[in-house]
């Protein structure tokens, strides 16, 4: 059965699409199976693997249950990572949930029905608590929650993990904490200083990899490859490798 | 009869908390009465201009009639700039609002019903494009989308003004489009490259004021000041006075 990992914040920018498709491909060269499911309808995820947005069936139909995860998921150009893309259907797909009954647990009774048998599953979600990135969050078995180092970020934190309290007591009560990521790491003392904060907040949550403010992760989403293909040798790209390892021995002690 | 003016895009973290912050206080600056109001119940726009989160009245208690917006104001350490606070209530407003009547149009009735007498009211909104930020769009003049010259950013940009002429036609024709500002604005070549394609694409709608990414901005966030006042000097505060300059020349031909 394969372990689900929902990345969120729903503080935006912080880097959830990001570390979701470098996670993913760096897994798949791992040797895992691997499909990332993109429930933005803004469809980062889906273009930062090469995959096309809004073209042909994706998460929304897995919604509707118009199709299993396994038949929805497309081939990359990376072995072992299928994705499920996102669609402009997607934005209307909260409200069309939330008239239906139980609508948090839309995505785990598909998934339950169907499973496909993978690895790794990894979704990522639009920022803020709305209804999809919930029924990520219900699905999952681990949560991972990328944070910048700055004050907005940080202060966010604290509604997140409120948040995810709240989905533990009243919908999905395995659902643990895979992780506090630090992503776009800065080199001045501001992010140093909230870097040491969170780390003496959250603990062992908090991955020892941190992930640095790097060009080449920006210049790779303009390419439309995750960094860790498009510029292995980077800061950014080797951060990523190291992130993806430890996601994996902490998976162990879950 | 004030100008209000909601800063929009439905992409996390482009900026549109530390556009508005920065823009309320340097219209102030200039001798314009302001009223920023903060509809994100992350309450970053609050805490930006010195306010306290999540504690007393405010956007919340607008919504649900309790108090007229000038009442809810409240002083902030910069002379003609008051605030109307974020508190963790307004985390389950687009759920209580789904559930009335024209939920769309219930900030812009509430406004019409008892106006404030500013020059300036503007709106911080969160990522998404749900009950929240459709309220504000419902009842603004005109619209600010602040945008990363960044890959992902430019890509949201169509869904963006797709979403706006939707808010436009269904719900408020006379909303104008005050403009584009590129914020965050690196020096590599991507980030050059990209804003010329935004230039190229949304032409005289985006602002010739540009903000750098600039850490005195980032570091201003923790100091619960927008830059125009932490560091005046700074090259993110200079382009936020160019900025505001630009936006009221803007304004006069709205
Ligand atoms: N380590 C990094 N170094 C430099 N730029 C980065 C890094 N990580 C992400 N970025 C860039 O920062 C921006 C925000 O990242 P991303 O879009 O992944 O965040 P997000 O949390 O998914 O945003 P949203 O809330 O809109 O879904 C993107 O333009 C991305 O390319
Ligand atoms: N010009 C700049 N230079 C450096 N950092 C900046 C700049 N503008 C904003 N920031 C920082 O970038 C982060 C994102 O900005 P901000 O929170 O204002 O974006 P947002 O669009 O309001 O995010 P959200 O979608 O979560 O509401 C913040 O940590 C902020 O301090
Ligand atoms: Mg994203
Ligand atoms: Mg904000």
């Amino acid at each position: 059965i394969p372990w689900i990992t929902a990345v969120y914040n729903q503080k935006g920018g912080v880097g959830k699409t990001t570390t979701a498709a470098n996670l993913a491909t760096a897994l798949a060269a791992c040797g895992q199976t691997v499909i990332l499911v993109d429930l933005d309808s803004q469809g980062n995820a889906t273009t930062s693997v090469g995959g096309l947005y809004n073209q042909g069936p994706g998460a929304y139909e897995f919604f509707t249950g118009d199709a299993s995860l396994a038949e929805l998921a497309r081939e990359t150009a990376y072995p072992g990572l299928r994705l499920v893309a996102a669609s402009r259907m997607l934005a209307g797909l909260e409200l069309e949930l939330s008239e239906q009954d139980s609508p948090q647990f839309v995505f785990r009774e598909r998934l339950l029905s169907d499973m496909p048998s993978v690895d790794h599953i990894l979704i990522d979600s639009p920022p803020a608590l709305g209804l999809l990135p919930v029924n990520a969050l219900v699905a999952a078995h681990s949560v991972l929650v990328p944070v910048q180092s700055e004050t907005f970020a940080h202060d966010g934190m604290v509604n997140a993990f409120f948040s995810l309290k709240r989905i533990r007591s009243t919908f999905n009560p395995s659902l643990a904490i895979h992780g506090v990521l630090v992503t776009m790491m800065g080199t001045d003392a501001t992010s140093k200083k909230l870097d040491k904060v969170i780390r003496s907040e959250f603990a062992d949550a908090v991955f020892s990899a941190v992930i640095p403010r790097d060009i080449a992760v920006s210049d790779s989403a303009d390419a439309d490859h995750p960094v860790v293909v498009h510029a292995p040798q980077s800061p950014g790209a080797q951060a990523y490798m190291e992130a993806t390892r430890e996601f994996l021995h902490r998976e162990a002690d879950l």
